[in-house]
């Protein structure tokens, strides 16, 4: 099963 | 005060068009570089960022830089009233707290003015960094849109996988399987018909077809689209906007758990 990973996982706050 | 005049205004008319279902709120920010958007969905799946350079403007003015928040459906409801070849005219004062759209008509004899409520959005600007993508896929976008609409129809996912055989688009559902691929095709009669693969090494992400479906409603904007793939990062589905910018989505992949 997959699960959603989210753009904050890869990308951080300026 | 903030005065861009873009006489091919149906390039905004579309921009909003493609990412006012993605996103509902955002704040268009207007800097000498130009006028921009980096905002997500709300379940922080995606992210659109938007980039319409100052030089891209019949007349560009923005005396300093300001960040309006816009509702997008008010924003693209607006921008509808606007005829194809109508010049767009985006105004602000300081301080302000509505945008007004002047639309006037190729021989000058419409002038339309529309003026919106602004509002303050809480939103966090994510940085982007530059990064190697282990395979670089350019295809026509109405081809990539098929594909999405077609696999959509059999599954929820695709699986993108990019080897030296080609760009394979995977699908499975309740009624069976689809894959789909495209060999690379540089020497055909129009490069806007062009598939061009780049790829350092194979890469395999699986994603929402929901999303990829949603990013194609930028089709309009450009003959081709590119899809940027990386093992540990967002896949990148990139519209280049004729002369001025392009318009990014940015999707994170579903992972193994």
């Amino acid at each position: 099963h997959c699960l959603q990973s989210r753009i904050s996982d890869y990308f951080s706050r300026d | 005060m903030l005065e861009l005049r873009l006489l091919q205004g149906s390039l905004l008319k579309k921009v909003l068009e493609s990412i006012k279902d993605l996103v509902t709120e955002a704040n268009f920010d207007c800097s000498a570089t130009g006028f921009s958007l980096q905002a997500m969905d709300s379940s922080h799946v995606a992210l659109v960022a938007l980039l319409l350079r100052s030089e891209g403007f019949e007349h560009f003015r923005c005396d300093r830089n300001i960040s309006m928040g816009m509702k997008l459906v008010n924003m693209a409801m607006m921008l509808k009233c606007a005829g194809n070849d109508d010049i767009i005219t985006i105004k602000a004062d300081d301080g302000g707290d509505t945008v007004t759209f002047m639309f006037e008509s190729p021989n000058q004899d419409k002038i339309a003015d529309f003026e919106m409520k602004l509002m303050n959005i809480d939103s966090e600007h994510l940085g982007i960094p530059e990064a190697e993508y282990q395979a670089i896929v350019r295809m026509p976008s109405s081809e990539f849109a098929r594909i999405c609409k077609d696999l959509s129809t059999i599954g929820d996912t695709v699986i993108i996988s990019v080897t030296k055989e080609g760009v394979k688009f995977s699908t499975k559902g309740d009624i069976g399987t689809a894959n789909i691929v495209c060999r690379q095709n540089a020497t055909v009669d129009k490069p806007e018909d062009a598939i061009i693969i780049e790829m350092k090494e194979p890469v395999s992400l699986t994603f929402a077809l929901r999303y990829m479906n949603s990013f194609t409603k930028a089709t309009p904007l450009a003959n081709i689209v590119t899809i940027s793939l990386s093992s540990e990062l967002p896949v990148v589905v990139e519209y280049k906007i004729a002369e001025m910018g392009y318009i990014r989505f940015y999707l994170a992949p579903k992972i193994e758990e």
